[in-house]
């Protein structure tokens, strides 16, 4: 465990709390994608397979997994039941398919081991690095986003940010260990991010209110 | 020499 990563997993923490926040204080999920979140259920509970076969890393570790998966269902449940009415799927139109079909050859060709949990593994990592695409995508056709909803998506990005340094101090203190299918994946996600942020630091953070350009 | 890949990232 080293700082970047400590950080990057806490943003992570973070960003659920304030998706929460979100939906439990407008009592609506207005501007939030549930085809994302149905993916990072799907991110969970494909990559923590671990959890029930021994392969024991920390405590830390698995309440981590653990409550990933149960907040990610959690949120499926405020969308879908509680707070259904406030859903619209009108403009959640990114096509599934278009990221499950590719992620899911990916991790077929490339894995560490074809066995079922290393390629569930490793299309858990393909899938996280695309996943946020429903909601990004969501976010320009609307042009615009909640305050609120905008810092969940900054938790997210600095996340996957914090990643990156994390594993360049790795491979400098663990004698040149590297996991290509993590960084490759890690990167691309992070890149996704990048439009996001450069609107956020313009905007958002200068007080104005999450707009793009028409 | 690279070390065996573990998945002990979340």
């Amino acid at each position: 465990m080293n700082l970047f990563r400590l950080v990057a997993d806490l943003s992570h923490l973070a960003s659920i709390f304030i998706l929460l926040h979100k939906i439990q204080t407008t009592r609506s999920c207005r501007g939030i994608s549930i085809k994302t979140q149905l993916l990072y259920v799907l991110v969970f509970v494909t990559r923590y397979l671990d959890l029930f076969t021994g392969d024991f890393v920390s405590i830390y570790n698995s309440v981590m997994k653990l409550f990933f998966i149960g907040s990610s269902c959690y949120i499926i449940y405020l969308m879908r039941i509680k707070y259904k009415p406030t859903n619209d799927p009108s403009i959640d139109t990114f096509r599934l398919e278009y990221i499950l079909g590719p992620t899911a050859v990916l991790a077929l060709i490339f894995n560490y081991k074809f066995t079922f949990l290393e390629v569930l593994w490793a299309f858990s990592i393909y899938l996280e690095a695309v996943a946020i695409l429903p909601q990004l995508f969501m976010l320009q056709r609307t042009g615009e986003a909640e305050t609120i909803t905008t810092h969940y998506l900054a938790a997210l990005g600095i996340y996957r940010g914090l990643y990156i340094p994390n594993w360049i101090y790795r491979y400098f203190t663990e004698g040149g260990a590297i996991d290509p299918i993590a960084v490759v994946a890690g990167i691309v996600q992070t890149a996704l991010y990048v439009d996001f942020f450069y609107v956020y630091f313009t905007k958002v953070l200068q007080g104005q209110k999450f707009e793009l350009p028409a | 020499k690279q070390k065996e890949h573990e998945h002990d990232e979340l």
